[in-house]
């Protein structure tokens, strides 16, 4: 199963993770 | 009569490949029809490829349903430890962070897969607006193109934005104004991420952000795997599988957030749906969905999820 995020965001939203990284549950996903 | 006997054999043996080969293209040509014939860019989701064409030829919701039930057998007290500590072995579940840390106390293979976490297990960075919702690894992630709204489930493999969220969603949670419905509004860009949950990982997912929910959308589907491997070989895979989408507004605009189902995962309980029912027997019309409109009796006064806030499960079957 996956969970897909959709939204939109200003030109300067900063992903804060990489690719094929494994996350947890409330760590940081994006900045405005 | 030996010569005829093994050519016998060989007809015999021919008939299976071209039986699935026959099959395959059925499955292709079904595909196009109905896109075709339903005339909505949205229900023809991305081009069949043969894997595609190969995995759609399996049963996978009934034998989804069928391994759901198996997985739900309640297991006498003896076999839990043996059984289940073998599944966390293999798929490497972590215990210490669950509200059980005894085999023992699972009832079934499902009681583990849906297990919750322990109280104060898990911190939402404050730092972000923006969290991870659930364990797994993330998959991708990226704008979404704006020409052809195409988004990427991997690298160079695509499904269509409007095929994934279904016909008049963005309309639904946009201002009244159709103009203000096109997305993405003046000065913002429209951006998605996709996280895998494997076998091991708690199944539970959480509000990423604080946000205002108005829709819940189930789009009935196949039940695909949506391993890496195959998300590199299927093109328009998420835009296929059974899905359940809530859709609302955060403090840049529109915000969706989409739980996708899978081979042998076809559960998905939402804490504010409870009537919501996926993977029901008696199959589903290609292309339909249901939606419905979260009230403030689910979610409170101001309809706000907050981040952190506990908006279901996936479960087995």
């Amino acid at each position: 199963s996956s969970i897909v995020l959709v939204f939109e965001g200003p030109k300067d939203f900063k992903f804060a993770v990489q690719r094929g990284e494994s996350v947890k549950i409330g760590a940081p996903l994006g900045r405005i | 009569s030996t010569k005829s006997s093994s050519l016998r054999r060989r007809s015999t043996w021919f008939g299976i490949p071209v039986t699935l080969g026959v099959a395959c293209i059925g499955i292709l040509q079904l595909y196009r029809v109905l896109g075709r014939e339903k005339g909505e860019r949205w229900v023809s989701p991305q081009p069949v490829t043969w894997q595609l064409a190969g995995f759609l030829m399996l049963p996978t919701r009934p034998l989804s349903r069928w391994w759901g039930s198996l997985m739900n057998l309640r297991l006498p007290v003896w076999s839990r430890a043996p059984l289940l500590g073998l599944y966390s072995q293999v798929f490497h579940c972590n215990l210490e962070e669950s509200d059980r840390g005894d085999f023992k106390d699972y009832e079934s293979f499902s009681d583990l897969f849906t297990r919750n976490l322990k109280e104060g297990s898990r911190s939402f960075d404050e730092k972000h607006e923006l969290v991870c919702p659930c364990d797994g690894k993330v998959l991708h992630f990226g704008k979404v193109n704006k020409d052809n709204e195409l988004i990427e489930q991997v690298k160079g493999v695509h499904y269509s934005l409007s095929a994934f969220l279904g016909p008049g969603l963005l309309e639904r949670t946009s201002t009244p104004d159709p103009i203000d419905s096109k997305l993405p509004h003046k000065g913002s860009e429209l951006y998605h991420v996709v996280i895998y949950l494997g076998p091991g990982d708690n199944h539970h997912f959480y509000s990423p952000t604080d946000w205002s929910l108005n829709i819940a959308r189930h789009i009935p589907g196949e039940l695909l795997t949506v391993a890496p491997w195959a998300a590199k070989t299927m093109p328009g895979l998420f835009a296929l599988n059974e899905r359940v989408i809530l859709a609302g507004k955060w403090r840049s605009g529109f915000f969706s957030f989409a739980a996708v189902g899978a081979y042998n995962v076809g559960s998905i309980h939402l804490s504010m749906h409870k009537d919501l029912r996926t993977n029901r027997k008696g199959g589903y019309k290609f292309g339909s969905y249901t939606d419905k409109v979260i009230s403030y009796k689910e979610v409170g006064e101001s309809l706000q999820a907050t981040k952190g806030y506990h908006l279901g499960h996936f479960n087995m079957g």
